[in-house]
């Protein structure tokens, strides 16, 4: 292993870093998830955390960008150079580029996750067959509205599960449109388009206006990558025209012919001579995550290695098992020392004589059912990293963890009360609470745990009840966090859904689940902890909060234990 | 029927790749990488020669350091890479 001159590394273990901008390749979620499994590759085997901020300077800014993207050492198109990041340090350094004249996906082909359909967002299975006919691609066949969708399942016509594919008719990302889709015809400039454009942009990216006329409303997104579409030449984003003409002669499929490279293309028009539109065919593309863990290395302290088989070798080559080799190991623990401590474990299940949940028993009755575990006092909120929910109770800040809450007053100077036994007053209760809120309007107390709620009447009980009874489907696993929405509407979050729940109606109103981070931009897709204090909605992740005003804008990241319980 | 096809290579409008000859290519290889540059020590410059650029770029890659321009180097050399030059300048 190399590590830069001078052996530059960060001089603090808990690492930020900031994703700036997307591809229109993958779902922006995948591209988290890429960049996250990345970061874990090297917290697995240093003392090193790497949390994720949403605006402001992080240690490590991640972008994608096309040949000239603001640094002076441009990307060369598709192939050849894929990303480059600069060693540990102020400013440019520590940042990661990612070339995006390359296709991006997990090293396999397209990686296409779809929206909405019925089957939760999965991904597509390429090859599934509908009507008997086999896809390897999205298909708008049995459509009238010419949206692409796929099946998730190998058989549509058995299964009947599908899913939309990332198109402008659906969604656009990034921009000021909140994710809407395009309109088209749109007039920019007073033009008019009636297909995404890189018009007036220097970047190469596609964008679209979301109302029909830009010059007067600005509202715009960039347009995602369909399946199908051409990488790189100058039609990105259009589909092959096959049959095309080129030099005279048809091609019904991408070839390498006139060019040095060997690379596959195509026409996007039926005439190349004439018209001369053409782009890449999809391949494989390069792994995002396998190419970021290696540039992160770079992020933290790593140069190239001339062993073959190391992450840190400067080649791509895909791999399936965990990246890192020997040599790597060495040497980012040269740098950081080996990883210390045991691994986080979840919490045990307290012992309880609560009996499992039996819809059939749901009535009003005083409880006698407990926690056992005694109260102790040397229990402190500060050294806790995370908790299990955080919610307001006639006014005071809650926090629960394992059995135990918390409480912040402002009556009480702002200063943290507590440990109270959760079975002490709320005797009905499992140790662990994922979310909590109280109906403004009646003060009726929601708990849930699990797919269980229970709803607390000053000291009468119901419950426990399924949350299916709520109408949330029976595939949650638990309800992460709880916002009040006016009067008597509050969104369960779960995932990355959120659903609105008519508190008197009991029942989930009906345009439900949402995505999160359409309607939340800014904010971690897997928040555990959601509620609203002072005005503000707090979605936690570990140990940091994001806050998020009345406009839906991220106006703080911050830490729980210094922030909010004043430690 | 088994006459060679005999290619005719276009320029596509919009493509950043051009095409290059051998040694092109690899000239501009040794030098974005850190292999072939011009280093400047007390004010002395010094051009490093390309045989023993190509030498040291084998020895990185794990290739045998034949510091000529053989097939294996330049298949190297057309593999998709990192940016971040081998040797630090």
């Amino acid at each position: 292993y190399q590590t830069f001159d001078g052996d530059l590394k960060w001089d603090h273990n808990d690492i930020t870093y900031r994703i700036v901008n997307y591809s229109p390749d993958m779902e922006s979620s995948l591209i988290d998830d890429a960049f996250a499994r990345a970061f874990n590759v090297w917290s697995q085997v240093t003392p090193l955390t790497f949390t994720r901020l949403f605006d402001g300077t992080a240690d490590i800014m991640i972008s994608f960008g096309k040949a000239d993207h603001g640094d002076p050492y441009p990307f060369d198109g598709k192939d050849g150079l894929l990303a480059h990041a600069y060693p540990p340090g102020e400013g440019v350094q520590g940042d990661a580029h990612f070339d995006d004249d390359e296709f991006w996906t997990l090293g396999k082909g397209p990686v296409v996750k779809t929206r909405y359909g019925n089957a939760n967002g999965a991904l597509c299975h390429f090859p599934f067959t509908f009507e008997g006919r086999s896809y390897t691609t999205c298909t708008t066949e049995g459509r009238t509205d010419n949206l692409p969708w796929c099946g998730t399942t190998a058989d549509y016509d058995k299964d009947k599960e599908y899913g939309f594919c990332p198109s402008e008719l659906l969604y656009t990302f990034g921009g000021n449109a909140d994710g809407a889709e395009c309109v088209f015809p749109f007039t920019f400039l007073g033009e008019e388009y009636d297909s995404c454009t890189t018009e007036g942009r220097s970047d190469g990216y596609r964008w679209c206006a979301t109302t029909s006329n830009f010059d007067k409303d600005k509202k715009f997104g960039f347009c995602p990558t369909r399946d199908t579409a051409v990488i790189g030449g100058n039609s990105e984003g259009e589909p092959c025209h096959f049959p095309f003409v080129f030099l005279g002669k048809k091609y019904s499929s991408c070839t390498s012919e006139g060019r040095g490279d060997g690379k596959l293309w195509c026409g996007t028009t039926d005439n190349y001579d004439d018209d001369k539109k053409w782009g890449f065919c999809p391949d494989k593309g390069y792994s995002l995550f396998l190419v970021a863990a290696h540039e992160f290395g770079h992020a933290l302290g790593l140069d190239h290695s001339n062993i073959r088989d190391a992450l840190m070798y400067p080649m791509y080559s895909y791999v399936e098992k965990f990246p890192l080799h020997k040599d790597d190991i060495e040497g980012i623990q040269y740098l950081y020392g080996p990883k210390t401590g045991p691994d986080p474990t979840p919490p045990q299940p307290r012992t309880t004589t609560t009996p499992f949940p039996d819809d059939k028993s749901e009535a009003t009755k005083p409880t006698t059912t407990t926690t056992t575990s005694p109260v102790d006092p040397t229990k402190d909120a500060c050294k806790l990293g995370s908790f299990d929910t955080i919610t307001v109770i006639e006014g005071e800040l809650h926090f629960f963890k394992d059995g135990h809450y918390w409480k912040i007053s402002s009556r009480n100077g702002e200063s943290v009360m507590g440990p109270f036994s959760i079975s002490e007053r709320w005797p009905a209760l499992p140790a662990v609470i994922d979310s909590a809120f109280e109906d403004l309007q009646t003060k009726k107390m929601y708990f849930f745990s699990g797919a269980r709620f229970w709803v607390y009447t000053g000291k009468n009980v119901l419950g426990p009840r399924s949350i299916e009874k709520l109408g949330l489907p029976n595939t949650i696993q638990k309800v992460e966090g709880a916002l009040q929405r006016g009067k008597g509407k509050v969104l369960l979050f779960s995932g990355e859904n959120f659903w609105r729940l008519d508190v008197k109606a009991q029942k989930i109103d009906a345009g439900y689940p949402r995505y999160t981070d359409v309607v939340f931009g800014g904010v971690p897709n897997d928040a555990h902890d959601v509620f609203q204090y002072k005005g503000h909605m707090y979605f936690c992740r570990e140990r940091f909060y994001w806050r998020m005003n009345s406009r839906r804008q991220v106006d703080r990241v911050g830490y729980v234990k210094y922030d909010l319980l004043k430690c | 029927w088994s006459h060679p096809i005999k290619s005719t290579f276009v320029t596509f409008p919009g493509d950043i790749i051009k095409n290059k000859t051998d040694s092109e290519l690899a000239e501009s290889y040794l030098k974005k990488f850190g292999y072939l540059n011009t280093e400047q020590r007390s004010g002395f410059q010094s051009m490093v020669s390309t045989g023993k650029a190509l030498k040291r770029m084998q020895r990185q890659m794990g290739l045998e350091e034949t510091g000529e321009l053989d097939k294996a180097t330049l298949e190297a050399m057309k593999q998709p890479r990192c940016g971040v030059p081998d040797v630090a300048n």
